[in-house]
């Protein structure tokens, strides 16, 4: 076992470690100077106490004492991390990785628990160990299989082994990934070059007022040649030297908090595990995540609706802000939605990279079913009302309610709230006596387009879309092929019932199982990605004298995947009934 | 969320300043009963169930 050293071995083998780690600055130091161009010697003084790192933990496999189904937990400091069940058997397989902050006064002793999980006995802990990583690193420096005895939480008899490694990763290494992937996020179009804009994007998105007006500079530095692009090698080393000079990533882009800017590796390293929580990126993921954590990770800031629950992560953030801009169809006027920019930077670099989507594996897509669902029973919990107010205060401009049928004591739930129904006529119906007038279904952001063609043209950028796919294989197509699509998006703070756009009947719905994508324009507009083919969503047939058959789809979202339908198959709907609504939920 | 309605094939004559807008890649606030479009065509109810 790792535990059980005096207090002096494990002082040694820290100031191992420390020495170790120091060792690899050292090297950085020489790197950075002889591949400066300029000339300059960096001077960097580094503590040893000034100790920081990544690592890498595996969690192989168990040899346990009869057969079941297993899994392992691992906490560390506030987090908890879990594996896979394996399959039946007495020496389950995991292979499970997790990378961990080790850094200067934070924790270093993680408790890996294994649980039996059957139907009888859902997860049911059999047995336990503790192990200080620290120790474990400077033991085993090459990160070999090391086992570990399980201990019986009652009795402390050992009821199996766990074999686990865990290796350092090289902060040189680290640093220079870091690097390069946060600048691939900027570079659109992944030709390997970033533009001036791209890089604007990305100085804007640090936080740094300073930089940012210093952003011609630098791209000037960077682009040796003058042929207005650089190579993201020539920015990773341009950032890194300017990270020693003068740093300019003063938040983390991803989750926004404030780095320290004094401690510069520390600032990478949280950037870093920022990037790659939730992302799939890793094989153990967090089955037992907490608010916190998943208000930190990717995943969580792939919706615009994350906001709703945490208000902290703000869109009205001055300098971090950045706009959707739509017209108004009454006033005729342009309108800026504000939307954060590190939502923004967020979303970009998983849906409009082919990089950030491979990382969206099926991990990452059961991670947004679970935020998404975990996220339905919180806003209909009693508790979840007390953000009504807030809500009604950030969005006072747009939310009318004077409108509403209800007045606000009358919403138990947010979830209540968010599917408020409206007063009868407050919603007037064009035409009201003219079935051969099609209305809009949704108070939304539309866009419409005369054909398929032109939708993929100006907006709908997925390679695979196509009505077939929006259709799912069990609604027959060839009513629809080459037809008109309009596509209704809701924002959070919009009235969320949806109605019926032409009068008819309805022949039939059918549920299309999916994912939770977001609908966003982001990802809307991505070659790669394809929202409306790959999410959630139900498919109502309305069967027309004036237009024919309609096809109604309605698309669940991140946080928003909750599909609801107020009529049924076979009744006759007129234009302007409500057909049905969206609330949080999976 | 999003609603997205497919029509047939020339059966509808969307609204000129929503497909203008959409031309320039520009979403249009809406509300729930706004027009969105007119039938070009009429179809026999008999032949649609």
């Amino acid at each position: 076992m790792g535990n059980g050293n005096s207090r002096e071995a494990k002082e040694s083998r820290r100031s191992r470690l420390r020495h170790k780690l120091q060792k690899f600055r050292i090297h950085r130091r020489h790197l950075r100077s002889s591949r400066n161009s300029a000339g300059m010697v960096i001077q960097r003084t580094v503590s040893a106490e000034d100790f920081s790192g990544i690592a890498l933990l595996t969690l192989i496999g168990a040899e346990m004492k009869f057969k079941d189904k297993w899994l392992a937990c691992v906490s560390f400091g506030e987090q908890t991390f879990r594996t896979e069940i394996s399959d039946t058997t007495q020496k389950p397989i995991w292979n499970s990785e997790k990378k961990l902050l080790l850094e200067k006064n934070g924790p270093s002793l993680a408790r890996v628990s294994v649980f039996e999980t059957n139907r009888v006995a859902r997860n049911k802990i059999i047995g336990y160990c503790e192990l200080d990583i620290f120790d474990f690193v400077v033991q085993e420096p090459e990160s070999t299989c090391k086992s570990f005895n399980l201990l019986d939480p009652t009795s402390s008899n050992v009821v199996g082994s766990i074999f686990l490694s865990c290796a350092i990763e090289d902060p040189v290494e680290t640093e220079r990934r870091f690097a390069k992937r946060i600048l691939s996020i900027v570079d659109y179009n992944e030709d390997g070059q970033l533009s001036f804009s791209e890089f604007s994007d990305l100085i804007k998105a640090f936080g740094n007022l300073v930089a940012a007006n210093k952003k011609e500079e630098l791209f000037k530095a960077a682009d040796l040649n003058g042929d207005g692009v650089v190579t993201i090698d020539e920015l990773a080393a341009l950032l890194a030297l300017q990270q020693e000079q003068e740093p300019i990533i003063n938040n983390c882009p991803v989750c926004g908090e404030a780095l320290q800017v004094s401690d510069k590796l520390n600032a990478m390293i949280h950037m870093t595990l920022c990037f790659d929580e939730g992302t799939g990126n890793q094989v153990m993921t967090g089955g037992f995540l907490t608010d916190r954590q998943a208000s930190y990770g990717w995943m969580f800031k792939l919706s615009e609706w994350t906001h709703l629950s945490t208000y902290d992560v703000g869109l009205n953030t001055g300098s971090s802000a950045s706009y959707i801009v739509v017209i108004d169809r009454k006033s005729k006027r342009l309108v800026e939605e504000l939307i954060d920019s590190k939502i923004v930077l967020s979303m970009r670099a998983i849906y409009q990279s082919k990089i950030g989507l491979r990382l969206m594996d099926q991990g990452a897509k059961e991670i947004l079913q679970r935020l998404s669902e975990k996220q339905g029973k919180k806003m209909s919990s009693v508790e979840s009302a007390q953000k009504i107010p807030r809500f009604l205060e950030f969005f006072k401009d747009q939310i009318n309610m004077a409108e509403v049928k209800y007045p606000l004591q009358h919403f138990k739930t947010f979830n209540e709230f968010f599917i408020r129904e409206l007063k009868p006529g407050a919603r007037p119906i064009a035409c009201m006596n003219r079935n051969d007038v099609a209305v809009c279904a949704a108070d939304c952001r539309l866009m419409a387009f005369q054909s398929v063609e032109d939708s993929t043209r100006f907006w709908i950028k997925g390679k695979k879309f196509s009505i077939r796919g929006l259709l799912g294989k069990n609604v027959n197509p060839n009513a629809f092929l080459d037809g008109s699509l309009v596509i209704f998006r809701l924002a959070p703070q919009d009235y969320h019932r949806f109605h019926v756009p032409v009068s008819g009947v309805i022949e039939q719905f059918v549920d299309v199982s999916g994912s939770l994508y977001t609908v966003n324009p982001i990802a809307v507009n991505s070659k790669y990605c394809n929202v409306f083919t790959e999410n959630k969503r139900t498919v109502a047939i309305i069967s027309t004298a004036e237009f024919g058959k309609v096809a109604f789809v309605a698309i669940g979202a991140t946080m928003v995947g909750s599909i609801n339908f107020v009529r049924k198959e076979g009744e006759h709907v007129k234009k302007g009934d409500e057909l049905g609504y969206f609330s949080f939920g999976g | 969320s999003t609603v997205i309605c497919v029509f047939e094939k020339d059966a509808i004559g969307i609204d000129n300043d929503l497909l203008v807008n959409s031309g320039r890649s520009l979403e249009t606030l809406v509300s729930v009963g706004m027009q969105l479009g007119v039938s070009t065509r009429t179809f026999a109810r008999s032949t649609l169930i």
